[in-house]
């Protein structure tokens, strides 16, 4: 499914250059379910935004599909995202003039399915039990609320691609399990292809594979053979 | 040095009422090293807010050194918040549009050393690994060094409360023991009274005693003999 090759990322800054991403090389197979590890400031989150269409890597090929996508145009991209995506930001990025229910329904919305819309922005908040917050604003929310809003969303359209940054990172053990159960149930029930950044270090087990980054660059790949 | 007495906080929402914190009752010895747990939802950092001056309970009585906070106006609340506390956010608060360098300075600023302001914040970034990140604005940082340049500005004055809201939840193991063992020193050998928010399970064995909050009031307190 995708083909990340000698992939770069820098951003010059003043004498010195930062090299986000150098060099980095990364296949990952349709259904897989690979969560991505590695210290603080070794390109995650990069790595997810080029893979979601929302930053261009500087040098190197990102296949999806068969198809270039560092080269689509901004029309591309944003069809892209719309319809292949969805993503559970390390910050959230909630619409902050919309209420938590309102936040799903407008993802649902973004792929056309008028009716039951409503039934199913409410079926995904209960998923991560938040039926009874579903009138709240994100600055009415704690935090981990608003990050399980910004799961039920990005699990809405149910994606071919679900690309994860730290979504248990404000959730205690508890509904941090809930919240990796459904998205393990995308994955096996669905087929979606699923990356998951996380330090948590329980997530590993359910992971195919394990990608740690080091410096920008692929510095090791574990499979589990029984994840 | 702290005492809670059935602190309540509400939020009417329509019809229902949100309680956030309802006959929360809780006293922290001066030097205390304290970790707060419970769910996501279930009134951590209302807890915090309210102890740092940034929030009003609606309810109940909140003394710190003989004082009642709650009752303060706008600006003995601003210099308690000044001089008393070091308050690491759930979501950084940093300002936006100065860099990491001047984050740190801005906060040591605030309490007046003018000499020696540079030198004392490099130090600062130098312990959490930052020193390298010195002139990026929080824009161009990862999410957790934007989390350690926050971590590096609660500390710089050596409040003698420090309040941390999630301070590792996006931080790998080995840059959040660093970032422990800076909390753990202020604690010793500063002997700030520290209250630690985390869902992050090894933290619990640093502390004197772990508070767990359910649905807005405390449910349970454990001693550690040797912290
Ligand atoms: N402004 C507000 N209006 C209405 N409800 C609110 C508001 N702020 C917080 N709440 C509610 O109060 C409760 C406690 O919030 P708080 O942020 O203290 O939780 P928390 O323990 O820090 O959770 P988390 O672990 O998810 O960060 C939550 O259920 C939240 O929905
Ligand atoms: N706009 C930018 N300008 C300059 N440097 C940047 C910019 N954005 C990111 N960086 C740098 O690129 C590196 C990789 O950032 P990235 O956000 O991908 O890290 P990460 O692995 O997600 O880290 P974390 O675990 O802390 O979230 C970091 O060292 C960061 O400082
Ligand atoms: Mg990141
Ligand atoms: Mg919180």
């Amino acid at each position: 499914l995708i083909a990340m090759q000698s992939v770069g990322k820098t951003y010059p800054m003043g004498d010195l250059t930062v090299h986000a991403l150098r060099g980095l090389d990364l296949t990952i197979a349709r259904g897989e379910l690979v969560v991505l590890l590695g210290p603080s400031g070794s390109g995650k989150t990069t790595t997810l935004n080029i893979l979601g269409g929302l930053d261009r890597p500087t040098g190197g090929r990102v296949v999806v599909e068969g198809e270039e996508i560092a080269r689509f145009d901004e029309r591309r991209l944003t069809a892209y995202r719309r319809t292949k995506v969805g993503f559970v930001f390390q910050f959230f990025n909630l619409i902050p003039t919309l209420t938590a229910l309102e936040n799903v329904e407008f993802a649902l919305s973004l792929t056309g399915r008028g009716s039951s819309l409503i039934r199913r922005s409410r079926e995904l908040l209960a998923l991560v039990s938040l039926e009874d917050r579903a009138d709240h604003f994100p600055s009415q929310l704690s935090g981990g609320e608003q990050q399980r809003v910004a799961i039920a969303r990005a699990l809405a359209n149910r994606p071919a691609l679900l690309l994860c940054d730290e979504p248990t990172g404000n959730l205690d053990v508890e509904t941090a399990r809930q919240v990796l159960q459904a998205i393990r149930d995308l994955n096996r029930r669905e087929g979606a292809t699923v990356i998951l950044v996380s330090h948590n270090a329980s997530i590993a087990p359910m992971a195919d594979r394990v990608v740690r980054l080091h410096d920008g660059s692929v510095a090791k790949i574990e499979s589990n053979p029984h994840p």
